[in-house]
């Protein structure tokens, strides 16, 4: 998976970092300090279709099958991310009780083309 | 960056970089808040004495305290099933909590349920501070027992008891009392103000009772919950 450098042209990773005590947010959450909520972007052209290692999803398969034969959908392809992990979080709820739990999914690792 | 049509997540039209990262902010601030299932952020009015956080924290397991008291999250047991999964740790609300030598320490938490969300508690537990005798000779071995009180009853009156156990308090030290079913029976009544007291009486003197609104010792309650989630019930009914 690449990561977004300043041009973007290709689909890849742009890294964003939010510092929760930037936006003092900080009273109420107690770890972590921030949050990388990195996002996907960039263009997937057709010969990049699939790639990198999404191939197991539904949509890359059957988008590969209408390539190999030769079938022009005029459909394009996306890019999204290709592996996520769970953020783990503690913070004061509005009842001042500490809360602790593992938000999946909110981390975005890689991205690919679909 | 040019989208290509029909396809939403290539791109959006440019934008000035601050205008863009002010946005990518209030998105992130949403998605945290909609993934916690809060409507806003949480204001606080009150703050926990730090050394009590830091005791709580340590006893949630989850994680280690770094020296400068940041907190480096380490993944703790597992919550089995779905992504609802919480661990939560309560502190007495102390303006409703007897300080100094009362025959026994009233304790109220406070929970809040949204409204259509029910929880299944998965394991509580009941975390008190109990001193040692001051008399050195005196058996090391103190009866504890924590009640349950009628929501809004004064303290001694209507109580249920929920466990007794027998405390060695050798040293001066932290008792657990698990309280899952009296929690999970609090919870589906719908109640807001769970009371208990806990008597650790040694020659009509508790034990366990506060020594000051700021003692890093105060008592917490500690629940592994899950949200249930009975509207996917009724639309696998309807379907």
């Amino acid at each position: 998976s690449l990561r977004c450098g300043d041009d973007v042209s290709v689909c890849c990773k742009r890294d964003f970092y939010i510092k929760f005590k930037d936006i003092q947010w900080h009273d109420w959450i107690i770890a972590p300090e921030g949050y990388h909520m990195n996002y996907c972007m960039g263009q997937c052209p057709q010969h990049l279709a699939g790639s990198p290692g999404i191939a197991s999803s539904f949509h890359a398969t059957v988008f590969s099958q209408l390539k190999v034969n030769g079938i022009n959908t005029a459909a394009s392809s996306c890019c999204v991310p290709t592996e996520r992990r769970p953020l783990s979080m503690v913070y004061f709820n509005s009842q001042h009780s500490i809360v602790k739990t593992d938000v999946p999914d909110m981390i975005v690792e890689s991205c690919g083309c679909t | 960056v040019s989208g290509s049509p029909g396809c939403a997540s290539c791109g959006l039209p440019a934008m000035e970089k601050d205008a863009e990262e002010r946005m990518m902010i209030e998105f992130a601030k949403q998605q945290l808040l909609d993934k916690l299932h809060l409507k806003e952020r949480p204001n606080i009015t009150q703050t926990v004495p730090r050394a009590a956080l830091l005791i709580a924290l340590r006893k949630l397991h989850s994680g280690s305290v770094r020296q400068d008291g940041t907190l480096e999250l380490a993944n703790s047991r597992p919550i089995p099933t779905n992504d609802q999964g919480y661990e939560i740790v309560s502190f007495a609300d102390l303006n409703e909590t007897e300080i100094g030598d009362a025959a026994s320490l009233s304790l109220t938490f406070q929970f809040l349920q949204e409204r259509g969300q029910s929880i299944q508690v998965l394991q509580s537990s009941l975390w008190i501070y109990a001193r040692s005798s001051e008399d050195p000779h005196r058996d090391s071995r103190l009866s504890a027992q924590v009640f349950l009180s009628a929501e809004g009853g004064l303290s001694g009156s209507n109580r249920t008891l929920v466990i007794e156990k027998m405390l060695e308090v050798q040293e001066s030290s932290w008792h657990t009392f698990p309280i899952t079913r009296t929690l999970q029976a609090f919870l589906d009544g719908g109640q807001r103000r769970l009371q208990l007291e806990v008597s650790c009486d040694e020659d009509g003197k508790n034990l366990c009772s506060l020594e000051g609104s700021d003692t890093p010792n105060q008592p917490f309650l500690v629940a592994q919950v899950r949200l249930r989630d009975d509207h996917s019930k009724h639309t696998l009914k309807k379907r």
